[in-house]
Order: structure tokens, then sequence, then C-alpha cells
């Protein structure tokens, strides 16, 4: 099937950081530290990927796959999609 | 659609606004047109009137600007963000933010201000983002034609649980965002596409899942920019690895995601239709024969797509070929040796050796419901 090409940001990870915390209520996970912080913060990620996923009908895998990382890339409007 | 968190909504139906200062991508006058445009979208289908005021505070204040703006959203140069607005409420609350370093365009180009604006109005009046692909508050832009830039049946939903229907008695209805699962669901085109099958509906296509992959709902804009909206029919001339797709009375060709130059052609040119034929239903190609159907109201048209001329004999009732279909064709494609017909909310299986139909299915059987 003739998916269009895509080529896989180099800075994919924070991008997808950034999306999720400006978008998704993701909360900065900066001031976390440690293994539990750690672990935390990839569960949220995840339930934060896996919800935008599913609001843009997108198969629900919790992973920044190539098709999550080109609707992150489109241009939008500013609003969250979740309530702060 | 969905509403802003905490129900937020005007109290008054008299809104005032006012647009602080100008993009210098676009004329005084179109700025003022496109935001009246966009404010008329709400006002149709709502009891709201808005007011354009020139000075002081008014309900929703409009600006272009870039950067750190001191609302704590800033914008972050071109791409991104485009815009955001707030939802309703005294000072910034209603207030709509559009940055300064896109460019702003009246036309198709990016970015159409009309639809920004018009989607931005949607959370000053109270409205969050959609899930709806098709609605005009679903977050991603995508504007293709002037076609999408209209509320569709979810904004309007959406608006009128905020602030009930407009009291004029002419409603506007929006448009329907096609639902895979809706066993009323019909099409206008179906083709085979590498081994795969692509319904076409308005601005859509859609997609089979299959063992790896969930159905599809997406522009078709998405694979072929170029392509009109509501394409009538469609089919895989797989020797050449091509697909055509029609409306009215012209055609394109693509193969894979490639637009092939050259197109859009006229089909009396390059088919041999009498001008008497004005569009085409649905077209399926015979790989066993090379031959092309096309049919058109009740008739059918075989082409031989090697000889590339229409067969004599030709048009014929569709019955003649087709017994049990009845006398009309929305869409059809083959796969695995069978013709798949449909017709309003009835799918038919036809097997084209014994030249009859063995089942009859719902349109969206292909959809896993």
């Amino acid at each position: 099937f003739p998916a269009r090409s895509f080529k896989m940001p180099k800075d994919a990870e924070q991008m997808v950081q950034q999306y999720l915390e400006n978008y998704y209520d993701l909360k900065s996970v900066g001031e976390q530290i440690g293994q539990i912080g750690r672990q935390r913060k990839g569960s949220l990620v995840v339930e934060k990927l896996k919800q935008m996923q599913k609001f843009f009908g997108l198969k629900v895998t919790g992973k920044p796959d190539a098709e999550t990382l080109k609707m992150m890339q489109q241009a939008r409007c500013g609003v969250p999609d979740v309530a702060a | 659609y969905v509403l802003t968190q905490g129900n937020p909504r005007w109290e008054q139906t008299q809104l005032t606004y006012r647009i602080e200062n100008y993009t210098p991508d676009l004329s005084r006058a179109d700025v003022d047109h496109a935001i009246e445009k966009a404010f008329q979208l709400w006002s149709a289908v709502t009891p709201l009137t808005f007011s354009k005021v020139s000075e002081g505070l008014a309900d929703i204040m409009i600006s272009f600007t870039r950067g750190d703006h001191g609302d704590n959203s800033p914008f972050y140069g071109p791409e991104g963000d485009l815009a955001h607005a707030f939802q309703p409420g005294p000072h910034i609350g209603g207030d709509i933010h559009f940055d300064e370093d896109e460019t702003w365009t009246n036309d198709l180009r990016h970015y159409n201000l009309f639809y920004v604006a018009a989607h931005e109005l949607g959370h000053s009046l109270g409205l969050s983002h959609s899930n709806d692909i098709g609605a005009l508050m679903y977050p991603n832009y995508n504007v293709n034609s002037y076609d999408d830039i209209q509320l569709s049946q979810d904004d309007i939903n959406g608006i009128q649980a905020i602030y009930g229907p407009s009291k004029n008695p002419s409603q506007p209805t929006g448009r329907q965002t096609p639902q895979m699962c809706d066993s009323k669901l019909t099409f206008d085109a179906i083709t085979t596409l590498r081994g795969e099958v692509m319904f076409l509906k308005d601005r859509f296509y859609m997609r089979p899942g299959s063992h790896y992959s969930e159905p599809e709902l997406h522009y078709i804009n998405v694979f072929w920019p170029n392509l009109p909206n509501g394409l009538q029919a469609a089919y895989e001339f797989a020797d050449r690895d091509e697909i055509r797709f029609f409306k009215g009375n012209e055609y394109w060709a693509v193969r894979g995601t490639e637009m092939l130059p050259g197109y859009p052609r006229s089909i009396h040119r390059s088919f041999g239709f009498p001008r008497s034929v004005e569009n085409i239903d649905a077209a399926v190609f015979e790989e066993n024969t090379g031959k092309t159907y096309f049919f058109v109201a009740d008739k059918i048209w075989r082409y031989d797509e090697y000889k590339q001329s229409m067969d004599a004999g030709y048009p014929k009732q569709i019955a003649a070929d087709f017994p049990g279909i009845g006398n009309h064709v929305d869409a059809v494609f083959q796969k695995n040796g069978f013709l798949y017909f449909f017709r309003g909310r009835r799918q038919y299986k036809f097997d084209p050796r014994t030249k009859r139909v063995l089942t009859l299915l719902k349109p969206n059987s292909w959809f896993n419901c």
C-alpha cells in the first residue's frame, strides 16, 4: 500500500514529550528524580499517547509509531485536547 | 463534539467582537471579511449575534501576535500552533490570538484565516476539540477545498447543545462524517489498490482493517492532495498499476501516491463516451478479460483496456450482463474473482462466471463492525 514516505525526526522523543505536555496535560516530569520517577514518567507517556491515538482515530499502541509522529507534526490549534 | 470542561457559556446572546490589529499578510478588508464569515457560520445555527466594534473592550478580542505574548501560551514560530482561543468569560475569556509568524491567506494556501478563525470561535463559544475528523472543531488544520470550510453536523450539534438552535426557520444542516459501522452507510466509489480495498465517500476514504491494523477513516487528500472531493467512480487498472478516479466528465490517474501528469482528462475523448454521458456512477476492471465496465444510470459500457476502445454492442442494460443487481450501481470492485456491487444500503456478491448473485450483504460488511 502506498503509505506516504515518512522521515522519522531525529528528536522524536522530545517531540512526543512536548506534544503531550502541550495538548494532553502531561505534567513536566523534570522534577521527578530516581527510578520510580522514571517508571512513572514512562507509564504516563504511554497512557497519554494512547489517549492521543484514540482521539485521532489512530491505532492505539501507546507507542510513538510513524502515523502518530506524522499526526503530531501537523499544524494545529494550540488549545489543549484535554482540559488542563 | 466535546464541550469545554465546566460547560462555560456566554449568558447573553448579543456578543461583540473587536479586531485589535491586522496581519500584514492580507488587506484589512480581507481580514474583516474572513472574521465576519467565521462569525456567520456560528450565528446561522444559534440564537447568537455578533457585532463588530472598533474601540474599547469587546466580548471577543481578536489579535495577531507572535512568540511569548503574555498569556502563558506562547507561540513558537512558523508551523506548530497556528492560533488559540479562550473559553467564554470576562477579560481574556473568548479572546482569539492568531500566530503572526504564520502566513495568513484568503485562499487555499496555508493558512486560510477564515477556517482557523471559525475553529477558534468554536472555542470562544464553549466548544472543545472534537475527535470527528470531519468537524471544524477537529484540532488539526486540513483545508483542501473551499467546501472544507463549513460546519459539520457534529459542530452544529455541539454548539446547539450549549445555546439551542437558531430562531431562523431555515436551518442549515451540516455535513456528516461517514461512520464506518453505520448500516445505512453508502459509498461514492470503491477501488482496489495494490491488494487492498479503498472505499470513498465525500472527502474521506475508508480502508478496512487487516490482522495487523484497525479500519481507517481519513481524508482522501492524505494520499492524493490534488483529487477533488466527491469522486463518483474509481477503478484500478492493475496491469499498469494505475487507479483512475472519475468526477463529472473528467478523470484523474494515480500510481501509488503519485498523481500522474496530464490530468484531468475528458471521459469523452479518452474512452469514447458520447456527450450525452455526463458522469459515471461506478467502474470496475476485470482482470480476466482486460475489460472495464462503466456503469452509467441503468446502462453498462464495456471498454477494452488493450485495444483502448469501447466494445461493440454496448451500452446495454445493466441486467443484461449482471442480472439481479438492479438498474443502478453506486460502486463496485472485484476481489478474489468476485464482483461486489453496492446500491443504496445493499451489497451484492456476484459471481461473474455463473452470472449470479451469491449473497446479499450489508454495505459496511468489510469494516469488522
